[in-house]
């Protein structure tokens, strides 16, 4: 058997009459090209740890999805990002919490996993080893979207609405 | 919340979760996107799972292992297993998804959402992106 990709945007509220014509263009095309990425590491013969890093990536840098730059923001309006990786081959894992100046969590869950000898790092720890790592630092600002920041505010501004109620909630 | 899982060549398999959590989160607030053996896992002896979802229902279950290990010791296909673990986490109350692939080359997905945003290609299959329920 050959090379297998698959991935998710993120679950939740998505029906027709809820998402314009130009998001369902705008997720379809970075879902696109995410499985471009990944596609193009197994195609070559490369791992799938390599591939998943590398799809990840591409959703991470499109703000069309929760994750990176286009997440949500947190009540006091930062962006706190986790992520993790595992290899199936050996079970060796590595995970991050709370991140909010690394521009690819995935990368630096890859790092926790690869040059240290713990799972998981959170916060500022985990953004101290991201810089010794030499991975990419951006600015807290990189991160945000007008219509993340709308989200926000309508959550904070009807108290009738819980953290559940946001649309498209998981991404 | 975004997820990738793969099987490469040497049939091996890894999974990758990434997100930026909840809307309006407080209390240094973490999901499980980044738990190990809730919103990901991969074993080359079973399958890789990622997780989207109302986190602290996939912490409580331990999807991602759960899976994994339904696959491992009972036989299940992906698919099964992925509905089986999913509808215990309705059962509970939590809404999500899950995407799987294992060394077979099975891929799966499973979700009690009103859609989610997914896509699959293999070496043997061409493209497929969806994001409504009915697709």
């Amino acid at each position: 058997t050959g090379w297998t990709l698959v991935i998710h945007g993120g679950a939740g509220i998505i029906e027709r009459d809820r998402v314009t014509p130009e998001q369902e263009v705008a997720v379809r095309t970075g879902m696109n090209a995410a499985l471009d990425a990944g596609t193009a590491v197994l195609k070559q013969g490369g791992s799938a740890m390599d591939a998943v890093e590398a799809a990840i990536r591409v959703l991470e840098d499109d703000p069309n999805f929760n994750a990176g730059r286009g997440a949500v923001y947190t009540w006091d309006g930062r962006n706190e990002l986790d992520a993790s990786i595992m290899d199936g081959r050996t079970r060796d894992a590595g995970a991050v919490a709370g991140v909010g100046v690394v521009r690819h969590p995935i990368s630096l869950a890859r790092a926790v996993m690869e040059h240290s000898p713990h799972v998981m790092l959170s916060g500022k720890g985990a953004e101290e080893f991201a810089r010794e790592q030499k991975l990419e630092i951006v600015p807290p600002g990189w991160f945000g979207t007008e219509r993340r920041r709308e989200q926000l505010d309508r959550l904070r501004g009807n108290d009738k609405l819980s953290w559940f109620d946001i649309d498209l909630k998981y991404g | 919340t975004v997820g990738a899982v793969a099987r490469d060549a040497q049939g091996h398999v890894a999974a990758a979760t990434s997100t930026g959590g909840l809307t309006g989160k407080r209390w240094d607030r973490i999901g499980d996107s980044p738990i190990i053996g809730a919103g990901t896992y991969a074993d080359d002896r079973a399958c890789a799972v990622s997780a989207t979802g109302a986190g602290e229902y996939f912490i409580r279950e331990g999807v991602a292992h759960e899976i994994c290990a339904r696959v491992r010791f009972t036989g299940e296909t992906l698919k099964q297993a992925a509905d089986a673990v999913m509808a215990e986490v309705k059962d509970l109350g939590g809404t999500g998804g899950v995407i799987l692939t294992g060394p077979t080359g099975e891929m799966a997905w499973s979700f009690n959402t009103p859609g989610m945003y997914r896509a699959k290609v293999s070496a043997d299959t061409p493209r497929i992106v969806e994001m409504y329920e009915e697709e």
